[in-house]
């Protein structure tokens, strides 16, 4: 209706910028023009976004397992200066709102990507940035901890893409159906990083060890089972080394907590490309979780070795640990990259840093 | 963004009488929503 007024009102009013010819009323429908276009056509991607999640989300519930597949697309991103354009979104989403626009830009938000808005901490006109308000903190009591000693529990809101065992020190992660990547690569070399199994330990030290002789001690391990010739060590749970991926969409909470009480001794900070790590991506770039810029924090919990990598992507390019409020990721960079990770020990300075099951430790940062 | 969680946990004892009641299991399937503070796995002493 506006947009129809203004025309009418053109049209009986000539534009004097013109000496009153009216040929300038066309192009003031053009602005408006414009943007409205340009509005229809980022609803009309983001609805096709959403269908197609929707269609993903459907095939994944029928137990439909998506294949490694590059496309020309995956190609062309390589293309594309990744870096700049998230910390040119960084900034973009750093500036100040007009404090009665802020909730209506918070709620849009919430909308496009199914944020819990009541889960907020603060009323929404107290985020001065959509920057700010994405890595909101959430109400005390949102999020109850598991207070199970025996389990370990999830460091992130997210969706669980994949988890499994892991075997040895080529162990590989599988990234989807079809193609997988090192576990090496992803944390960078780490000597705390089991190589194999108690139970492989076991059997390597006693590698010299016949056959028979095995036989004649599980056979003494049967006939002498009493409590005075008991050995401990057999009965103890073995180790091993597992893996869960956990993926964050972009209305999810952004803070990473500590999954266990958990010692960190060593944090490695891998600068590499900013890919986007949508569903779809994880489908058509290969090793992109060892390409992305990463955090990999290092170290022991109750039952071993722990490691948390938290990998950035386009949108959310930087990483900000709390417990290394001077760490800077996302950083702008020369073209041909090929630095080793940048590493800091902890346990230098003592004992490493201590965090109890569920305490902040890290949030994923717009740009 | 995306996080990975790499660690060590209990897996079956084979000394037990064939007993996996330590062993860690996830209780979690691909493509299910969590939120964090909620039990990714859990392993129990018998």
């Amino acid at each position: 209706t506006h947009f129809t007024k203004k025309f009418k009102t053109s049209n009986a009013r000539p534009s004097s910028l013109n000496g009153g010819t009216g040929k300038f009323q066309g192009d003031s429908f053009l602005v408006p023009g414009a943007t409205v276009a340009t509005l229809l056509m980022l609803g009309a991607l983001h609805a096709r976004r959403m269908y197609q999640d929707k269609k993903t989300e459907e095939l994944r519930d029928k137990g439909v397992e998506f294949e490694f597949q590059p496309d020309v697309k995956a190609s062309f991103l390589r293309l594309l200066p990744l870096r700049s354009i998230s910390r040119c979104w960084g900034y973009l989403t750093s500036m100040e709102i007009p404090v009665w626009l802020r909730p209506h830009v918070y709620r849009a938000w919430g909308r496009a990507f199914h944020s819990n808005l009541e889960e907020a901490a603060l009323s929404l006109d107290k985020y001065a940035s959509l920057k700010d308000f994405f890595v909101r903190t959430l109400k005390e009591g949102s999020r109850p901890i598991d207070a199970d000693p025996q389990c370990l529990v999830s460091p992130v809101d997210g969706t669980v893409l994949r988890f499994g065992e892991l075997n040895g020190a080529g162990a590989m992660i599988e990234q989807v159906k079809g193609f997988s990547y090192s576990v090496f690569s992803l944390l960078g070399a780490s000597p705390s990083l089991p190589t194999t199994t108690d139970d492989n330990v076991q059997e390597e030290h006693s590698g010299s060890i016949t056959t028979t002789e095995k036989s004649k001690k599980s056979w003494w391990r049967v006939s002498l089972a009493s409590p005075k010739v008991w050995d401990p060590t057999l009965s103890r749970p073995q180790r091993g080394l597992f893996y869960c991926v956990v993926y964050l969409k972009p209305g999810d909470y952004h803070r990473v907590h500590s999954p266990a009480d958990w010692n960190i001794l060593v944090r490695r900070h891998f600068s590499g490309r900013l890919y986007p790590l949508n569903e779809r991506a994880t489908r058509t770039i290969r090793n992109l979780y060892i390409e992305n810029e990463r955090v990999v924090l290092e170290g022991l919990w109750q039952e071993g070795f722990m490691a948390l990598a938290a990998i950035g992507a386009t949108n959310i390019g930087s990483i900000e640990l709390f417990i290394e409020p001077e760490l800077q990721t996302n950083k702008p960079r020369k073209l041909l990259h090929s630095e080793p990770p940048e590493e800091r020990v902890y346990e230098c300075e003592g004992v490493g840093r201590m965090l109890k099951k569920g305490d902040e430790l890290a949030a994923f940062n717009m740009g | 963004s995306t996080v990975v969680l790499v660690f060590q946990a209990p897996i079956s004892k084979e000394f037990n009488g064939g007993d996996s009641s330590q062993e860690f299991k996830f209780c979690v399937k691909p493509g299910d929503r969590i939120r964090y503070g909620e039990a990714l796995g859990r392993w129990h002493s018998s």
